[in-house]
C-alpha cells in the first residue's frame, strides 16, 4: 500500500 | 493600475481551464513584468505555479504590484461569455475590489464588459526554487496525457521509472497491471514529437493518478512538456507558454 506525501514536508512556507 | 490585453480570449481561457479543477481560489500577482500565480490544492499535494510574461499580451501596463484574489469558478463563468477570437482585457485599480474583464470583437465593433468581485485570500507561499533534479524527460504532452488516462483505469498510483534509454510508466491494480515504455526519439521535422531523456541518476517514483489527471489538463497549452524528477522529491511537470509557463509540483507516494 502506497502512502501519499504532502508538499509541506518538502517545501518551507515563506 | 493594471491594463492587460490578450490578443485572443481563448489563450486565457485555456490557461484557467488547465488548473481551475486543482485550486479554486488563488491570488493573481500582477507586476510590471507579468502575472504570476502560486496556489496549492486543498490536500497540499499538488502546487500550481503560473507565469504569464508581459510578452503574452498585445499590450500590458502595470505600474505597481497588484493582487487580484479570484474565485476561479466565478472567473471561468465570466470567461465563457467571451468568444475565443475576441480580445480580452483585464483592468483593475491599484487596490481593487473588482476586476473588469472586457471582450472586444473587433470585426463587429462589439464590446462586452464584466466586473468580477475579488476576494481576500490568505494562502501559504511555498519556497519551490532551487531543486536539483536527477532526471529530466521531454515528451509530447499528448503522450503523457494518454499514459495517465489509460493507466488510471488500472490503479490509483503510477510508477515512473527513468533510466538512460527508457521511460517506463507502470500501474499495478486489482484487475491487473499495465505498463507503457517510451524510448528517446528525435523528430527534426516535428520537434514537439521528440522524446528526450537527460539523466544524472536513474529515478523511480510513484504518484497519485488522480493528481496526474489534473496535471495533464495542461496539455492544451503546449504540444510538448517536461517532467523533472528526483528521488524522494516532488516532481515538476512543466508546460511552456510562448512567454511564461504553467508548472505543477506533485508530492510523491511512498511505500508504507
Amino acid at each position: 500500500k502506497m502512502k501519499q506525501s504532502s508538499l509541506l514536508s518538502f517545501f518551507t512556507k515563506r | 493600475m493594471l491594463e492587460a490585453k490578450f490578443e485572443q480570449a481563448a489563450f486565457f481561457k485555456k490557461i484557467i481551464d488547465a488548473f481551475k479543477d486543482t485550486v479554486h481560489l488563488c491570488n493573481f500577482n500582477c507586476s510590471p513584468s507579468g502575472i504570476t500565480v502560486q496556489a496549492v490544492d486543498d490536500s497540499r499535494v499538488l502546487l500550481v505555479s503560473l507565469l504569464i510574461g508581459e510578452d503574452s499580451f498585445t499590450s500590458y501596463r502595470c505600474d505597481h504590484n497588484i493582487t487580484l484574489g479570484v474565485d476561479l469558478t466565478a472567473l471561468a463563468k465570466v470567461l465563457k461569455c467571451g468568444n475565443n477570437d475576441d480580445t480580452l482585457s483585464l483592468v483593475a485599480e491599484d487596490t481593487p475590489e473588482s476586476v473588469l474583464i472586457v471582450f472586444e470583437d473587433t470585426q463587429k465593433d462589439r464590446i462586452s464588459e464584466y466586473s468580477l468581485k475579488l476576494i481576500d485570500i490568505e494562502s501559504d507561499f511555498l519556497d519551490i526554487d532551487d531543486i536539483e533534479y536527477d532526471s529530466v524527460v521531454n515528451l509530447p504532452s499528448s503522450d503523457f496525457q494518454k499514459v495517465a488516462r489509460d493507466l488510471s483505469q488500472l490503479s490509483d498510483s503510477l510508477a515512473i521509472v527513468v533510466t538512460k534509454d527508457t521511460i517506463k510508466f507502470e500501474a499495478n491494480g486489482d484487475i491487473g497491471t499495465g505498463s507503457v515504455i517510451l524510448k528517446p526519439f528525435t523528430d527534426l521535422e516535428n520537434p514537439q514529437n521528440t522524446v528526450k531523456v537527460e539523466l544524472n541518476k536513474p529515478v523511480l517514483l510513484s504518484f497519485g493518478l488522480k493528481y496526474l489527471l489534473d496535471v495533464v489538463k495542461g496539455s492544451s497549452l503546449a504540444p510538448a512538456m517536461s517532467v523533472k524528477l528526483s528521488e524522494k522529491t516532488p516532481a515538476l511537470f512543466e508546460y511552456k507558454l510562448p512567454s511564461g509557463y504553467l508548472r505543477f509540483y506533485l508530492a510523491p507516494k511512498f511505500e508504507e
